[in-house]
């Protein structure tokens, strides 16, 4: 379905059906955490998680008409920035707490045990609280997630690619997208004026988002460089991709 | 290395079916 022929109302109503299952740990360690076995819960969520991860972008509408390549590129560019939404989404209602699953709750301090983490959940939490004082809406999250994954490679993407329109195509859906998130805020009947103050507020947020996921990446590099967790499958390949780049 | 080599599981889930698919 290509986004333009879409109404903001069914473009919503599509993502509101993508949306991944909440994926649990299954044989959490026995508390308290030691570095070595909080690393290899979290590292084995977010494995499974990035799984489903690739199943919710094929059902944005429009996102497998780019080009394999660009796909590819997007998705390795924001898969941690969606993956810490997607936590902080779930931990709005729950000040202090990350809930990365329902059998996988962590409080702040709990992050202490694992080196140069504390960190990044003061920083997740503190998008988190501001995610709750705004009152984020569940559609308004859904869009926001959809345009990370959409705006999460600011260099040429068709560079190497085969298909000279998928740029355009992605331009059209981001488009979309933001039609959607905006038409979602006009929903809520605030005043024309909030409204614009409501959408700026949002997509600051964003470079939080961005920010937490650029010191998360660090970090996992840096614990899988001295051998913490070992890292496997989907997750390597992912991870990999930012070894690359950063050299 | 090429896109395609580095990412044969992304290539995989993208190409293929649904995640439920996959084991």
């Amino acid at each position: 379905i290509f986004p333009s022929v879409l109404s903001p109302e069914q473009f919503v109503t599509t993502l509101i059906e993508a949306e991944p299952p909440n994926v649990l740990l299954m044989n959490r360690p026995n508390k308290p955490f030691t570095e070595a076995s909080m690393m290899m819960s979290l590292t084995k969520l977010a494995d499974k998680e990035l799984v489903h991860m690739i199943g919710w972008a094929k059902k944005i509408p429009g996102f497998v008409e780019l080009c394999l390549y660009d796909q590819v590129r997007l998705l390795e560019s924001c898969w941690l920035e969606i993956l810490m939404v997607g936590l902080m989404w779930r931990s709005i209602e729950h000040p202090g707490k990350l809930i990365f699953a329902a059998d996988l709750i962590l409080d702040r301090d709990e992050g202490k045990c694992v080196e140069g983490i504390l960190e990044i959940f003061d920083m997740l939490l503190a998008a988190t609280s501001r995610l709750r004082e705004l009152k984020l809406q569940h559609k308004e999250y859904l869009c926001l997630k959809a345009m990370i994954l959409l705006n999460s490679n600011m260099f040429p993407l068709t560079m190497g690619s085969d298909d000279p329109d998928s740029s355009v195509k992605l331009r059209h859906l981001l488009n979309a997208i933001t039609d959607a998130l905006v038409w979602v805020i006009a929903k809520s009947g605030l005043p024309y004026r909030q409204q614009s103050n409501r959408l700026a507020n949002l997509l600051m947020l964003l470079s939080h988002v961005r920010h937490a996921s650029n010191k998360g990446m660090e970090h996992l590099l840096s614990m899988r460089c001295k051998n913490v967790v070992p890292v496997y499958d989907l997750l390597l390949e992912m991870l990999n991709a930012h070894t690359l780049r950063d050299h | 290395s090429s896109l395609t080599e580095r990412h044969k599981i992304l290539h995989r889930l993208l190409q293929e079916g649904s995640p439920s698919d996959i084991s």
